[in-house]
């Protein structure tokens, strides 16, 4: 009934030239990005594929730490939602983090990243669960009140059609105004990625 | 001070969205 090769996740670099096309990075960045994910995937299994803790301990250097937003970035990084990542998605999700890509590509993400029901909107009780879980990770300590007088701030401004949901429309506005709210969806790294792991080079598929 | 701070930027301080420790040797 169902197409497994569909979850099968295939290991390895792959074509970096196909993913060049498709991505922002160059097939050089790619084969760079790669040595990076050869040393994340290597550090529980050396399967050349990322679980959640290997990801977690490439965050935190712990895998001891919860946390809700590791989760989410991970669970929207594996896009075949089979809890492991490979080459290609990886990839393909760090290619939203470079600063050439997209803004429309940054602002969905981010999006995603927020609306953590997939309702297609972000809730009250959501961001609530998400500024509890940022001061507890933080180990920043706030009432009860004043938690909930930023988040009445909050959709006082977000929620401009008042019914209690930030939706993709919503968090355009919201985010078009305040552009910091970007900033954890950009990362400069990849930027210089082959000067941070020039080791590609002995790898490198394509002549220079 | 926090009460003028807006959610989401809260949130984005958040060590679990710094990605850029990936790229820490």
């Amino acid at each position: 009934c169902c197409d497994f090769d569909l979850y099968k996740e295939s290991r390895g670099l792959g074509d970096p030239e196909i993913l060049a096309r498709e991505t922002v990075f160059s097939v050089s960045e790619v084969e760079a990005l790669y040595e990076l994910f050869k040393k994340i995937s290597s550090a529980v299994i050396d399967d050349g594929l990322i679980n959640k803790e290997e990801f977690q301990l490439a965050l935190f250097k712990t895998n001891k730490k919860e946390s809700l937003f590791a989760d989410r970035v991970f669970d929207l990084f594996d896009t075949k939602h089979n809890g492991i990542l490979g080459f290609e998605e990886f990839a393909r999700a760090l290619s939203v983090f470079h600063p050439n890509a997209p803004v429309d590509d940054k602002i969905e993400f981010s999006f995603q990243l927020y609306d953590l029901k997939h309702q297609g909107f972000i809730e009250r009780q959501e961001v609530k669960q998400m500024v509890v879980a940022t001061l507890a990770e933080s180990g920043m300590n706030l009432s009860d009140d004043v938690i909930e007088s930023i988040i009445d701030k909050t959709f006082e401004e977000a929620d401009t059609k008042h019914d209690g949901k930030i939706d993709k429309e919503k968090w355009r506005i919201l985010v078009l105004r305040h552009p910091s709210l970007l900033k954890n969806v950009t990362l400069q790294y990849l930027k210089d990625i082959t000067t941070t792991f020039p080791s590609f080079v002995f790898h490198s598929q394509v002549a220079d | 001070k926090p009460v003028t701070m807006n959610a989401f930027e809260l949130i984005s301080t958040s060590q679990g969205l710094n990605l850029s420790s990936l790229f820490e040797k």
